[in-house]
């Protein structure tokens, strides 16, 4: 429905502004409806302009800023509609090490509502892990999981978690 | 509701029985190029009901049974097992927990099962309704394509929020 | 042949005058995320006649010429030039230096020079045909491009044999 | 005309089937014409079995898989045709430690022929570069070129080189 959309609309609008000044330590940014007369078919346009710098097309922005882009739009739809876990494949791939650090920290604040599964190559993402998840091909084609756990100061979603490590 | 333990047999370079059970915290999935890490992402989102192989990086649903090795046979069935617990409040259901299971023969002939029952793809995707579970949501993100919401038209980068309201 | 200096001013993020000589051995280009890596490499095909802005991230060619921050003004110009040093033998020219230049202002105008001497695009398409020099040949390689070669359809990956016979 | 481009496609396949079994440390490659009958008009499909690994197609292959799979062609494009200069921009990001060494040894080999001006954000490539070309933006939007030189044990290309550090 038009009402609801709009709603959405707002709220996550509202969590991106926020969400995009936290990773990038600063900058606006927004979403904007192409066609604000028409709610229910307009298509929905990203403006960033990270810290410093002028407002430019999206296009223009680095591999590692527009991964942060993003995630801050991916983080602002989670907040609306959280799913119990989350999965995310290489999303650092393109980040240097201070950006990492606040990707990170974001995704740690998220743990309250949901899981987090990451697949990374990335020591700064594994060193914030609670549990390594170890693919190995000791027999070559063949996979196999090993875990090694770091340390049990979390509880599960929706149970009361203490300070996380 | 949280995903308690993800379970695969014949799955793409998992030829051994192989589970990956939960853990409080950020769980880091780590290992070599090619040791199978994105293969367990595609197991989520397969288990959940993909329809697309090709958005599994497969041309038909068989592609996902293991094919062998210098050292192994091909096998004749692919399955992959997703456990969630503390569902009552999220599913509305006398379950504590949920298994979805989801198999495929060389035959192409594939199934579904809810805790060990038959059932067809339209009752887990009716079972996991506004819970945030699926292949819709933005919570599984796949291996370079976190620039897509970025580059897509205005009007694709909608479906996202609509999936949202 | 080998590529002596780079120099830009008023391109993209270069506001100030910067130069980039030859060095033996690989040369790496470090730096945080939006710090102007890729601009470089941007800089590089666009002096060689990079035609679409696109490709370059812009939407026109003016979108190269700095346009200013928090702090500095926008500029009225772009410019890059390029420095080949011993051509003799792969240009067949008594030049045994070979300075590409190209400029855009904010009209849109642009400006293309070899040594100093302005010519058309043509030339500098003629100067470089058969050396391995240009935009055509896959030896600039963008950033999370390199996986193009292989999602390509086959009768496109053609091209790139054709440009190499 | 048919008769290069077919000598072309048989050069840039010999070299295709070394340069694979270098950077994956074994396993098969080829391509393939898809339609032989027609050599003017043919596309070209590429078949690429990784070491202990059955054949499949190119699209199961893993993110770093695929990298290396795109690096083996693209290095036997530059054995026939070489360039004076490549710039590779972050072409490391998918790639894990032992990967990274495969690649950065055969930039090495190929330092003779061509210079190689690498952007990166990894420790590994970096520590294989014979100058660093750091680029900064302390004044908020405005880059600046810092170089910091190793070492001078290589000449430039086409000179006699000492054996690299
Ligand atoms: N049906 C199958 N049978 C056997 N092996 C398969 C099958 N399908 C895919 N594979 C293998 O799985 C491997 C890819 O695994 P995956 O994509 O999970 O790697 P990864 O750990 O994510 O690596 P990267 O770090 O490079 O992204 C490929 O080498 C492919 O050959
Ligand atoms: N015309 C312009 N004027 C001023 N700044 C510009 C202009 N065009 C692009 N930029 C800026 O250049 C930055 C992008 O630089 P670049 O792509 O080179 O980053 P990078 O160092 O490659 O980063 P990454 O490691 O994330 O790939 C953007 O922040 C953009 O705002
Ligand atoms: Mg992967
Ligand atoms: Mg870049």
């Amino acid at each position: 429905t038009t009402q609801m959309f709009q709603e959405t609309f707002v709220k996550v609008n509202e969590n991106f502004k926020d969400m995009f000044g936290k990773l990038f330590g600063g900058g606006t940014a927004r979403l904007v409806m192409v066609d604000e007369g028409d709610v229910l078919e307009s298509g929905i346009e990203i403006i960033a302009r990270p810290p410093g710098k002028k407002l430019q097309s999206v296009s223009l922005l680095s591999g590692g800023e527009r991964t942060m882009t993003a995630v801050a739009l991916l983080f602002s739809l989670y907040m609306v509609k959280p799913s119990p876990f989350c999965v995310l494949d290489e999303l650092d791939a393109a980040l240097d090490d201070s950006n990492i650090g606040r990707f990170v920290t974001v995704v740690k604040e998220f743990l309250a509502n949901s899981q987090f599964i990451v697949i990374t190559h990335n020591r700064q993402t594994i060193g914030a892990a609670n549990v390594l998840y170890g693919v190995t091909m000791e027999k070559r084609g063949v996979s196999k999981i090993i875990s090694v756990k770091f340390n049990r100061h979390q509880a599960p979603p929706g149970k009361a978690a203490p300070a996380a490590a | 509701m949280y995903l308690k333990r993800l379970e695969m047999v014949g799955f793409k370079s998992f030829a051994e029985r192989t589970k990956l059970e939960y853990e409080p915290g950020i769980m880091a999935i780590v290992g070599p190029n090619g040791c199978g890490k994105s293969n367990i992402s595609d197991a989520i989102r397969w288990v959940l009901g993909e329809q697309s192989a090709k958005s599994l990086r497969g041309a038909g649903m068989t592609d996902f049974i293991f094919n062998g090795t210098d050292t192994h046979k091909p096998m004749g069935m692919a399955e992959v097992s997703l456990t969630l617990a503390e569902c009552e409040a999220s599913l509305g259901m006398e379950y504590h927990e949920v298994t979805v299971t989801r198999r495929v023969y060389r035959s192409g002939e594939g199934e579904y099962l809810i805790n060990k029952t038959p059932c067809r793809l339209k009752d887990i995707q009716r079972l996991f309704m506004d819970t945030g579970v699926g292949t819709n949501s933005y919570s599984l993100m796949e291996q370079g394509r976190i620039d897509r919401i970025l580059s897509s038209h205005p009007e694709d980068r909608r479906e996202v929020f609509e999936e949202a309201s």
